[in-house]
């Protein structure tokens, strides 16, 4: 499940 | 991603590619702290475990590649080049950032979102990298006249943070169930710590002075 973390983040 | 990221995203890059300009140019790093390096190279190395894993767009790749590769080679030109290394100067960049690497991990351990390895490592860089300035901060105060290229990487690397608090808050406000108190309250320290550089930076750029910090 691509839930928007902040992983999406630098 | 949206525009405050985005600034952020180049605000870091550019900070990063002022520090390799003044090292590979001019072959000095006088006035820039090893320490601080160090531990932003670890801040990538913990952060980015996912490079190869989650795949998520071209730029997100391409940044943490440039990033990771940046950070390291700037610290292999400190401590390994032959004239850079000369223009060290190891007696002032004294701050003990080991001591910083163990508490960021213990804490990491205590405060994180998910005890996985992954999850931990990720939290553990967000808490060094909100600290890792400090040998650099501890060092521009010893360090008399601070060069030109030497303060503005220093603003930027913290105005980079900044850009990211406001993309924070825009992601708050348009994106449901986007709460991330661990990574909001580090980046606000991480920022916070930089507050007396920037006055100084600013005050610097008003006047038309040399930049200074007070002892």
């Amino acid at each position: 499940s691509q839930e928007p973390s902040t992983k999406d983040e630098l | 991603m949206n525009i405050f990221r985005l600034a952020g995203d180049m605000t870091h890059l550019a900070s990063v590619l002022v520090l390799l300009l003044k090292i590979h140019t001019i072959k000095s790093c006088a006035g820039i702290s090893l320490k601080t390096q160090e531990l932003y190279a670890l801040v990538f190395a913990t952060r980015y475990l996912d490079l190869f894993t989650d795949y998520i767009s071209l730029y997100n790749t391409l940044m943490k590649l440039i990033f990771l590769v940046s950070s390291f080679s700037i610290v292999w030109y400190i401590r390994h080049h032959k004239i850079v290394r000369r223009s060290y100067d190891k007696d002032q960049d004294t701050f003990r950032h080991y001591f910083l690497v163990l508490p960021c991990f213990l804490l990491a351990l205590v405060i994180n979102e998910k005890f996985t390895v992954k999850e931990i490592m990720w939290t553990f860089s967000l808490y060094l990298e909100a600290v890792a300035i400090l040998p650099q901060l501890v060092l521009l105060q010893r360090t008399r006249n601070i060069d030109n290229l030497t303060g503005q990487y220093v603003f930027l690397l913290g105005a980079y943070r900044s850009l990211y608090i406001l993309n924070w808050i825009y992601r708050y406000f348009t994106e449901p169930h986007y709460v991330h108190w661990i990574t909001w309250i580090s980046g606000l320290v991480q920022t916070l710590l930089y507050a007396d550089f920037f006055y100084y930076y600013f005050q610097s750029w008003k006047n038309n002075v040399k930049l200074e910090l007070p002892a």
